[in-house]
């Protein structure tokens, strides 16, 4: 039985194709997941992909993993991405670029910014269900808490609290704004 | 760092006492050593809140899967998951009606808001925190909260090394282990944490939250004092069942339609 079975699982898809994005927004970019449950294989080796193209200036929300780890490499452009650890310190702050590989440990929190030539990335994730928590966007922990809680936790008005949940709509991919931060600077 | 799984080899086992606290504005953790060979050995680390009334846990993941036990007091947990919707959402009428029927006319600030389910604890009860799953803990009650937690650093959840760590996504928790003299942290067997978001730049933060750059420079809480349980003066509010069924009551036993939630017919 495993000619209709083992034999014949589908191993492939094609991530490139922008159709195929789940999360999309014009005047940011796209990414695309593909998991165990969009490719059951993925369950045996315990293993999922993502790929993201972010155009110029565009930023990827500040997030977390849950379950996994990320080894991303970077297929164009460039991109300027700090990493964060559970001390607080960075661990990496600095550009990245066609070619090279980075590693974003379980739980620790990263941020991309797209360079002037736009980024796009493949990443491999160590779950075949790589889960992701974002920091800001609509739906992220800001948004889930209360804004009491916000305002006492970080010592501002309840109307701060308010910008600091609301402000960013978009959900993952954040349009860039033209004040962008100088690049390169550390 | 040198433990592997199955590594137990015990010749004796102590009763083991806190042996580390934290201090904060709004309570204390009292943490056990968790490099002491029999925690090792179970793959745990365990810490003690004594969290006082409106003393508030800044919101916080880990790098493995926590159960908590209630062990004194009652408070209110808010638990976040990314992608879930806010469903405790307050609705500007029925808040006014509260606030008419305690004869609070004149209040000048009605309270509003939207957020995620947030959840009432209690002594005796016990919860789980998926390992990566940020959550704050809040004592809105008149005593001290009191909970104990158990990390399961040894869980298939954490890809990381066995070190117990906490991700803080506001204050400055360091802040209290700055005050502790003398030998450095691991040996102590403390868990190792900070606020995350110290590690990002001002200007990142700004333009991904779409704020001032004042306001994202209070995000990294680098001049917070307060440790990692602030205390909140005014009390937090926060839209719970709590207030809607108090609200409830007041028009008998279940409102004004056939049940608590049915205020009209179809």
């Amino acid at each position: 039985g495993i000619e209709e079975t083992i034999c014949t699982a589908e191993i492939k898809e094609n991530l490139d194709k922008p159709s195929r994005a789940d999360i999309y927004n014009p005047r940011a970019g796209r990414f695309s997941t593909l998991n165990s449950l969009t490719l059951p294989i993925l369950r045996f080796i315990r293993l999922s992909a993502a790929r993201g193209v972010l155009y110029r200036d565009a930023i990827m929300a500040p997030h977390w993993f849950l379950n996994a780890h990320s080894a991303i490499y970077f297929t164009r452009g460039e991109c300027r991405m700090q990493i964060v650890n559970h001390l607080g310190q960075a661990v990496f702050d600095g550009q990245v670029r066609e070619g090279q590989v980075i590693v974003v440990p379980q739980n620790f929190a990263a941020v991309k910014q797209a360079g002037e030539q736009g980024c796009e990335w493949i990443e491999f994730n160590t779950n075949d269900n790589a889960m992701m928590n974002t920091l800001s966007g609509r739906t992220s922990a800001f948004r889930a808490m209360p804004v009491d809680v916000i305002a006492n936790a970080y010592q501002i008005s309840r109307e701060q609290a308010e910008r600091l949940k609301y402000s960013r709509r978009e959900t993952l991919l954040f349009s860039g704004s033209s004040s962008r931060y100088e690049r390169g600077r550390v | 760092g040198s433990w592997q799984q199955g590594e137990c080899h015990l010749s004796r086992i102590n009763a083991r006492e806190p042996t580390f606290r934290l201090e904060a504005e709004g309570g204390v953790t009292e943490f056990w050593d968790h490099t002491n060979d029999e925690f090792q050995c179970a793959g745990v680390s365990i810490h003690r809140h004594r969290i006082n009334p409106r003393g508030l846990v800044l919101p916080a993941y880990h790098n493995a899967p926590v159960l908590v036990y209630v062990v004194r007091g009652r408070g209110t947990l808010g638990y976040l998951i990314s992608g879930c919707p806010e469903t405790f959402e307050s609705s500007q009428e029925s808040q006014q009606e509260y606030y008419e029927e305690r004869g609070e006319e004149g209040r000048s600030h009605i309270f509003r808001d939207k957020h995620q389910k947030v959840r009432e604890i209690r002594q005796g009860y016990v919860f789980a925190i998926p390992a990566g799953a940020a959550h704050w803990t809040y004592n809105n009650g008149e005593e001290e909260l009191v909970t104990v937690a158990v990390q399961d650093v040894a869980n298939y959840a954490n890809q990381l090394d066995r070190t117990p760590r906490s991700f803080y996504l506001a204050g400055n928790p360091l802040r209290g282990q700055q005050q502790q003299e003398g030998r450095p942290r691991e040996q102590r067997g403390l868990p190792e944490f900070g606020n995350v978001f110290r590690g990002f730049k001002v200007r990142p933060l700004s333009e991904a939250f779409r704020v001032d750059e004042e306001t994202a420079r209070l995000l990294r809480g680098e001049n917070d004092t307060r440790g990692h349980i602030i205390r909140a003066e005014q009390g937090i509010q926060f839209v719970s069942p709590t207030l809607r069924e108090e609200y409830g009551r007041r028009e008998g036993q279940y409102g004004r339609g056939e049940g608590p939630y049915y205020t009209r017919d179809n």
